[in-house]
């Protein structure tokens, strides 16, 4: 269970001359399970609060629960912790490291981990042949197109099996198969492991498939929908 | 005017023991103004045809022939001349400098062009107005969202008014209303100033707006539309 109370997060910059409100009293609760889209404007705070919510980033005011754990009150070495055992994060400009290939891109969660190396490769490969990109494990990220990258950026989130994927814009850089086929998969991982995601989203394709769509605007949630299929 | 000829292109990897067909006996015609969507699904070769179009990347065979001119026979000096006096490029990863504020990255172009600082500040702010980020001007790239970083990007392919631009995604990070507005900022361009454009997507609405769609697909143009709205 997540649980934002009152939550605040300025930017400050040029020395704190200059401060920039990017979220505002965000006060929301999503359950264990849940599969949510935060649908906002460019610049409306959606990667901003993605990133207080998976630990990145420190919130200035109000509380970030995790099932009853105030993130606030974590050291840095929990936090990492706490991203590593519970979160898969999709992020909006990949992270891929350069030096590495896709298989090893995705196999770095598990190293980190400790998964003894036959368990690891048996993952992987499992991990390349659902998202598609089984063809292109030995590519390095700068012989991988686009939407390549993006789906071994979803790769690495699902390695470790999380009870949570934030994904920031999983479905900007592909074309509308594979987006689909992301959207698909993504659904499967909630339906089947239980997994709860948040998805940050400027298309309006994907509240067809949320469950639940949180407006964003200008740092405020301002409609909180819940999405009934008929 | 762009003239492909049996253009083909291959990426070689581990070293040379693997060969993969990226574009494969390329024959097209763009005119001078024309406004071109290159559809085609992740992976089809979009980023490839236009980092050769923008002599950014050497054909294997065939020839690349811009007003008559043979890209293949031009020096790296001469292609450099090339892009800068020509060319705006549009990158699917924005490629903006991190240590340069937005202003300071839309003025480079203007700089390498040799323009005097007042000119350069007149018309940096002229675009960063035009493109919506005028409040945003001190940021650096890391202090932005994605959707202004790519508004970034366009405001600096703009920079010295080049004759033809070619934009990787241009609404792949935006918002519906945002990339509306970069649409419509793009073809009043292509109108007023004549600028030839060719813009990668996987957007369908974009097919609606462009006046001509190739379609790409495993490295070869399946179809040539010409769109006419009634
Ligand atoms: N440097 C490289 N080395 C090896 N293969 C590469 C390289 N760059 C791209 N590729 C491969 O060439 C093919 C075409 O890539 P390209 O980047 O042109 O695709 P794209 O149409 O732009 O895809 P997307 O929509 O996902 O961005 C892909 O299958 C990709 O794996
Ligand atoms: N490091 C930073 N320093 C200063 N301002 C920042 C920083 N990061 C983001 N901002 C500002 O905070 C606001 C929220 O940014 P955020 O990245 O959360 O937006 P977003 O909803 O993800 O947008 P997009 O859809 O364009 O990615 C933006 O107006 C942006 O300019
Ligand atoms: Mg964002
Ligand atoms: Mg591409």
């Amino acid at each position: 269970l997540i649980e934002l109370i009152d939550l605040s997060k300025d930017y400050l910059m040029d020395g704190g001359r200059i401060r920039i409100k990017a979220l505002e009293k965000i006060n929301i609760k999503i359950g264990k399970g849940e599969f949510v889209a935060l649908m906002g404007a460019s610049g409306s705070g959606k990667t901003t609060l993605l990133n207080v919510i998976g630990g990145m980033l420190k919130a200035d005011n109000g509380y970030v629960l995790i099932d009853g754990v105030n993130l606030t009150h974590l050291t840095d070495k929990q936090l990492v912790d706490y991203r590593t055992e519970k979160i898969g994060y999709i992020y909006q400009s990949f992270n891929l490291l350069s030096n590495l290939t896709a298989f090893e891109n995705i196999e770095l969660p598990l190293i980190f981990h400790g998964r003894p190396r036959e368990e690891r490769i048996k993952r992987v490969n499992e991990l390349t042949e659902l998202v598609g990109i089984s063809k292109r494990k030995e590519h390095k990220p700068n012989e991988l197109s686009g939407g390549e990258k993006q789906r071994v950026a979803i790769a690495r989130a699902m390695a470790n099996k999380p009870k949570m994927i934030l994904a920031d814009e999983p479905t900007g850089n592909v074309d509308i198969q594979t987006a689909k086929q992301i959207v698909d998969l993504l659904q499967e991982i909630n339906e089947n492991e239980g997994t709860t995601f948040i998805l940050s989203t400027h298309d309006l394709k994907m509240v067809d498939i949320c469950k639940r769509v949180l407006w964003i605007s200008d740092g405020q949630i301002t409609r909180d929908q819940k999405i009934t299929r008929i």
